[in-house]
């Protein structure tokens, strides 16, 4: 493991741990979209199908069981959590998020590794992660105020994705048998998809003001 | 295979 993929697992942790931190401080989920939330659980669950079945490290499983278990954990609070479940902005979150679950398995159906259970269900989390941000996006988008740790949460998470790119440039010199195609370009959508709020949230930043983006 | 790689990653 080299100290981009560590960097970018810890800023990945350190985004889940924000939006906890969030919803538990402040009782409240606004801002946040649960269809993103269902995604991330969803990515999560389909892609560490070999948990039981294929044996890394421990560090590997380890990291692998609490992100299943504090993404789930975030979609449990959002949707049944008597006080944060009133927070949550339904109106606001309207992304038609079921068409990014089926466009991504017909994608993965078609293209992925073995026609098995497991490397069908891998490809699909490969691209499930890449658009599970637009519905969080959107409502950022729509709301327009963005508070300070919803704003850090997307923020670490972009970090998260920069850090993987770096990581697999890495890997692509230093690995003979490193290629990624499909998995890169997935990932090159996935930061993309960052960067207008990352230009956003230099300027708040830079001005030391509340992060606003455009309507 | 091409995505066997990244298999040990997260």
């Amino acid at each position: 493991m080299n100290i981009f993929r560590f960097a970018g697992d810890m800023t990945h942790l350190i985004s889940i741990l924000v939006l906890l931190l969030k919803i538990y401080a402040t009782k409240s989920c606004a801002g946040i979209s649960l269809k993103t939330q269902e995604l991330y659980a969803l990515v999560f669950v389909t892609r560490y199908l070999d948990l039981f079945t294929d044996f890394i490290s421990v560090y590997n499983s380890v990291m692998k069981v609490v992100f299943i278990l504090t993404s789930s954990a975030i979609v449990w609070c959002m949707r049944r959590h008597r006080i944060v479940k009133r927070s949550y902005d339904q109106a606001l979150d309207t992304f038609r998020h079921l068409f990014l679950v089926l466009g991504c398995l017909v994608l993965a159906l078609i293209v992925h590794d073995k026609f098995t259970f497991q490397e069908v269900f891998w490809a699909f989390s490969i691209y499930l992660e890449a658009v599970a941000i637009l519905p969080q996006l959107v409502l950022l988008q729509r709301s327009g105020n963005v508070d300070n740790l919803t704003g850090q949460y997307v923020f670490f998470l972009g970090a998260y994705r920069a850090f993987y790119i770096l990581n697999w440039i890495y890997r692509y010199l230093t690995e003979q048998h490193f290629r990624l195609w499909i998995s890169c370009i997935s990932g090159l959508v996935q930061t993309a998809l960052y960067a207008d709020f990352f230009y956003y949230y230099y300027i708040s930043w830079k001005n030391n003001s509340k992060l606003q983006l455009p309507s | 295979g091409y995505m066997s790689a990244l298999k040990d990653e997260l």
